[in-house]
């Protein structure tokens, strides 16, 4: 998972990458 | 894949062969149809007046959507959205372009070295205006010598995602896991060839290094490109396309 602090990127958005944050 | 149950690499490449459908931007059949649906003349001075970044947007945005249905492609293949999130993007950022190249190959009538571009076919002589003459003849080389193999649509599928399942990309975390993948599809690959006595084709495919080389070229004559025209408002480009190609984009992790 990502830390939610980094910059998220759109080739992470695209694969529907969560951060530690984000519900399962 | 020794180890491996027949019945699971076929699942496999049923699986591989529904994802390249399902995520092309062109069906094959629709591809071959077009193949006589040229550009004029005037059409192609039309691409050849073109200022130099008029070309080089419009052709960021083609292989942007381009690389979009790539992901697609990639997020629909067993076993890659099994692999860590690192890995999937080293993957994609390494690989995506080349299977764009790879799957141009379908767009590309050897016959007459046309391309299908913008809905009708054209010789590299539309996209002059780009400057790189050299990088261009350079990729219709390419899908010449891929089109000579002769793939049907579920071989190259298969060789799509063997070009993006690469266990010899750098920075992989798990690259064992890359590579046990890499073999099951290899495996599927053979299958398919040997179900019609093709085997002999895959010491014909193209060396990695034929389209790592392209893809460098491609980054290469983007930032001389850049460096021609500092000026350029950000957003000449798509942003993915800055992303995966501008030197923009973060390491995951990092």
């Amino acid at each position: 998972k990502l830390n939610p602090h980094q910059k998220v990127t759109l080739l992470q958005l695209l694969l529907g990458h969560k951060t530690e944050e984000s519900p399962e | 894949a020794p180890d491996t149950p027949w019945m699971e690499i076929e699942r496999l490449v049923r699986d591989v062969c529904q994802s390249f459908r399902q995520t092309c931007q062109f069906r094959l059949d629709h591809l071959q149809r077009l193949r006589p649906l040229l550009f004029s003349r005037e059409e192609v001075a039309g691409y050849q007046r073109k200022t130099v970044w008029e070309m080089w947007r419009c052709c960021a945005w083609r292989l942007t959507e381009a690389i979009q249905s790539v992901v697609e492609f990639a997020k629909g293949l067993p076993g890659f959205m099994d692999l860590c999130q690192h890995d999937q993007i080293v993957l994609l950022k390494a690989g995506a372009m080349e299977v764009v190249l790879v799957k141009m190959s379908r767009a590309f009538n050897a016959d007459n070295r046309t391309v299908f571009f913008e809905g009708k076919y054209g010789g590299s002589d539309i996209f002059r205006a780009l400057g790189c003459a050299e990088l261009v003849g350079a990729i219709f080389d390419f899908c010449q010598s891929l089109c000579a193999l002769r793939f049907s649509e579920d071989e190259i599928s298969l060789y799509a995602a063997l070009v993006l399942i690469n266990a010899t990309r750098p920075c992989l975390r798990d690259r064992e896991k890359v590579h046990q993948l890499q073999r099951l599809l290899e495996a599927g690959l053979h299958l398919l060839l040997g179900g019609s006595h093709r085997v002999d084709v895959l010491a014909q495919l193209p060396p990695k290094t034929k389209l790592r080389a392209l893809c460098s070229q491609h980054v290469e004559q983007l930032r001389a490109f850049q460096r021609l025209y500092p000026a350029l408002a950000p957003d000449t480009f798509p942003p993915l396309y800055r992303e995966l190609f501008g030197g923009e984009a973060e390491t995951p992790g990092g």
